[in-house]
């Protein structure tokens, strides 16, 4: 009985283990699907104006976006090498990585929200290798 | 056992999780409503 | 004979456990080493990026600062101390700059 309840308790430690690693799967999916959705946009955008955007009105990934209130102060010292930065808010800020960023601009087919048309969803399928699609209609 | 109190929270480029900067975005979060 | 019955079952989960959770553990290194891939890609490096429109159309009227950095770069967020409306970021990197672009549609 004793060895019944210890192999209770693995059980549900293994099936809290499981369902961590499903989520982070999930999560890695969304990655690989919103960046070759960028990508594949990126191409057809530039196909069509034939040529690449300007260079200063474009960011390259991996970045990491930070959002503050338009009324914030932001106070700011930089290293003359550039290897250091300070900067002091007098307000709230948030921060966002690429991924992140993808996600918020419908980069992954509304995918994490479980927002996703059927459409979409083949799209979202295309995109990331066989064998785990049954993840995404998990997600 | 006390574990030193955190006085900062920190984030490696391409080294931390996302999640590491979720933790950011609470603390400041709930700092900034206190 | 119950509990005999029931150990029996248990142990029989718990490997069938193991063995999906080795199959996640293989599918998330092989997933990890795919995105490695295909951003490591020369041509897909090319077309990696976004536009200033694009971040501006998620943060509706927020000043943005975008920032570039070397692996390995420290981001340091000190917590506020008590009663003190005064946040700070600290950027440390040992292998290259930094680069901070400050983003504000206006």
């Amino acid at each position: 009985a004793q060895e019944c309840q210890n192999l209770e308790m693995e059980k549900q430690q293994r099936i809290e283990r499981i369902r961590e690693k499903r989520i982070q799967l999930q999560e890695l999916l969304l990655q690989q699907i919103a960046f070759k959705n960028l990508v594949q946009r990126n191409r057809h955008s530039e196909q069509h104006t034939r040529g690449p955007p300007a260079v200063n009105s474009t960011i390259q990934l991996p970045f990491l976006i930070l959002n503050t209130s338009k009324r914030t102060v932001i106070d700011c010292s930089i290293s003359s090498d550039k290897f250091e930065y300070l900067f002091n808010f007098d307000n709230m800020f948030e921060i966002h990585n690429d991924t992140e960023i993808l996600k918020r601009m419908g980069m992954s087919f509304g995918l994490e929200a479980g927002k996703c048309s059927s459409k979409d969803l083949r799209t979202a399928k295309s995109l990331v290798p066989k064998a785990l699609e049954k993840y995404l209609t998990g997600i | 056992v006390c574990s030193t109190p955190k006085t900062a929270l920190l984030y490696k480029f391409n080294g931390s999780p996302s999640k590491s900067l979720k933790e950011i975005n609470n603390m400041i979060k709930q700092e900034g409503q206190r | 004979k119950e509990i005999v019955d029931r150990l029996r079952y248990l142990e029989a989960e718990i490997e069938d456990l193991e063995l999906k959770e080795k199959e996640l553990d293989q599918q998330k290194i092989w997933l990890q080493q795919s995105i490695k891939n295909v951003k490591e890609d020369s041509e897909n490096k090319h077309f990696s990026y976004i536009t200033h429109e694009d971040i501006c159309d998620c943060f509706n009227g927020d000043t943005l600062l975008a920032i570039q950095a070397p692996s390995g770069t420290q981001l340091e967020v000190p917590v506020p101390q008590v009663g003190q409306k005064k946040y700070q970021i600290n950027l440390k990197s040992n292998s290259g700059p930094i680069h901070v672009l400050l983003i504000n549609k206006e």
